[in-house]
């Protein structure tokens, strides 16, 4: 038996909007501790990986683990059936399930939804990420990052990031011209002003901003975002979910030829 | 010019 529930329905609604632009088939495992999904683009350029901790739902329970492949765009399909304000369950009583069932209640519990989306059987091409002290770590807001993405991408198709101590630099070359915005470190009260750099070794690496962009959908997750980076590396931008775990990508860098 | 780079440069396929 394999039951999730999720008090905050529109969490795993935003989820599926963050990733589906990136990837359009993935494995959600689900043991006792949670469920996790890790999965490339079809580029190989970039990985998202999600996290969600048995903690973080109003009810748990997975007796032994499970891989339930789905295609993204239909679980879209189904998720816009479910109400912002409705808790959203999942579930499967089959030890290896064809078909997932979604239950959507709102708040009132006057309405249920019930739902089935047939599961796929889909090739593992899980990557072994290692724990790393990232040399440069960024935190900042989400907004304000996706920002900075969003304008420097009309101008270039690809932004260096380049750390120092006290700031971090996005600078863009183009057909039209040049340009950069550095952002301060600034202990601000307001989530929206606050920046906080970790830097033990600045780097500068360069990264397509059309990944970044899609990355950026994940923004309704979290006010904050945090860039971590090591020279020679792939980027990670994580967004945390509140109790809930966590949204990562990862995205290779680009090289001069 | 830059080449863009796979992610399985730097992760391992479990």
């Amino acid at each position: 038996m394999f039951e999730a529930k999720l008090q905050q329905g529109v969490i795993f609604k935003k989820i599926v909007d963050a990733i589906k632009d990136l990837v359009k088939s993935v494995n959600i495992d689900a043991s006792t501790s949670g469920l996790s999904m890790q999965a490339m683009d079809s580029a190989h350029v970039a990985l998202v990986s999600l996290k969600l901790n048995e903690n973080g739902f109003k009810d748990y329970r997975c007796d032994r683990p499970i891989t339930l492949g789905l295609s993204i765009e239909n679980l879209s399909k189904i998720l816009k059936c479910a109400g912002n304000d409705d808790t959203i369950t999942l579930q499967t009583d089959e030890e290896e399930p064809s078909s997932l069932k979604f239950f959507f209640e709102n708040q009132q519990a006057s309405k249920i939804s019930e739902f089935s989306l047939n599961l796929m059987s889909l090739d593992s091409e899980s990557l072994g990420i290692p724990d790393t002290d990232y040399s440069s770590v960024i935190q900042m807001s989400s907004a304000e990052f996706s920002r900075i993405c969003k304008e420097l991408s009309s101008i270039s198709e690809t932004v260096e990031i380049e750390t120092s101590k006290e700031s971090v630099k996005f600078s863009v070359q183009g057909d039209i011209g040049a340009g950069s915005i550095t952002v301060k470190n600034n202990q601000s009260d307001k989530d929206v002003d606050r920046v906080d750099l970790q830097i033990d070794q600045p780097v500068k690496l360069t990264f397509a901003l059309r990944y970044l962009n899609m990355f950026n959908k994940a923004v309704s997750l979290s006010s904050t975002v945090s860039l971590n980076m090591s020279e020679e590396n792939p980027l990670m931008v994580e967004y945390k979910i509140d109790d809930l775990g966590s949204l990562r990508f990862y995205l290779a860098p680009k090289i001069s030829d | 010019l830059r080449s863009q780079l796979h992610i399985e440069n730097y992760y391992r396929l479990e």
